[in-house]
């Protein structure tokens, strides 16, 4: 049974600078 | 369609929390990822509210516009209808939960404009 990672749940909302 | 959720959304899926536990999709809680990220030292949990959500050119996509953090940073993402995000106070839940349902068999709340969602940031950006 294949286990995975908790974060692989929770989008990445990485900050990116737009300007 | 379904082939291109990723596998961990499916019910029953299991999943280890940074403490080594593991735990059902359908069992999570928000205490499990807030916990998790203290443990891991380098992500951090930061709230994300959702402020819209708009149709896509992509068919069964959305738009879905983020409000991040405590700096309010604005950040968009395109995910298919039935994808699922973590809310704080109500769980699982997606843009069309009804499809989130068929395809993953898990249960699923609609995502509205206003919920705050479950996001990860690296804590070495801050």
């Amino acid at each position: 049974v294949p286990v995975f990672p908790w974060h692989s749940l929770v989008p990445f909302l990485a900050p990116t600078q737009s300007d | 369609p379904s082939s291109a959720l990723p596998p961990y959304f499916m019910k029953g899926s299991i999943i280890q929390l940074a403490d080594g536990e593991l735990k059902r999709v359908e069992d999570l809680r928000a205490e499990d990822f807030l916990q998790s990220a203290d443990l891991s030292g380098e992500l951090k949990i930061d709230s994300s509210t959702v402020e819209r959500i708009d149709s896509s050119r992509t068919p069964d996509a959305v738009i879905i516009q983020f409000s991040v953090g405590e700096h309010k940073t604005q950040v968009c993402v395109e995910v298919l209808v039935e994808y699922p995000f973590f809310v704080f106070g109500q769980g699982w839940s997606s843009c069309c939960p009804h499809r989130t349902t068929q395809l993953l068999a898990l249960s699923c709340a609609r995502l509205s404009v206003g919920d705050v969602c479950i996001s990860l940031t690296l804590k070495s950006l801050r």
